[in-house]
């Protein structure tokens, strides 16, 4: 099923 | 279309936990192991970009080797009643014998090599 989730770029700095 | 199976074995393979209280940073640990025979190439991407930093976000695991990932949810306001709807997946692809640099690698990539995991992030509170 398509997830409504929408990803993106975890990011290292705060 | 038969997606590839994850290669890297998640550890924990579902959900992150989140022990609060949240006025501080609240780092989770993801283990990444790769048990294959091959260069896994990995990078982390979140829901809630803007709540989490995640360290190393992207990198490459040699064959047999593990990486451990910090992931730090930023201080907020928590609210017992809301339910965290933020997920993580850990994208990941066999690294290509040529060292092609990282960024053609998954800008070329092809979806059916891409394999994913998601990841739910769970809040919880010391119990009192």
């Amino acid at each position: 099923a398509l997830s409504e989730d929408e990803f993106h770029d975890a990011v290292s700095e705060s | 279309m038969s997606k590839l199976d994850q290669v890297l074995i998640l550890d924990p393979p579902c959900d992150l936990r989140f022990k609060g209280p949240f006025t501080d940073v609240v780092t989770a640990n993801l283990k990444l192991k790769n048990p294959s025979d091959r260069r896994v190439c990995f990078k982390v991407k979140t829901t809630a970009p803007r709540r989490y930093c995640v360290r190393p976000n992207s990198g490459v695991i040699d064959p047999g080797a593990a990486v451990n990932i910090s992931v730090m949810l930023q201080p907020f306001d928590y609210d017992p009643n809301e339910k965290s709807k933020h997920k993580f997946m850990v994208q990941t692809i066999f690294a290509p014998s040529n060292n092609s640099d990282n960024d053609s690698l998954w800008k070329d990539a092809k979806p059916d090599d891409l394999m994913d995991s998601k990841l739910r992030c769970v809040f919880e509170m010391p119990s009192e």
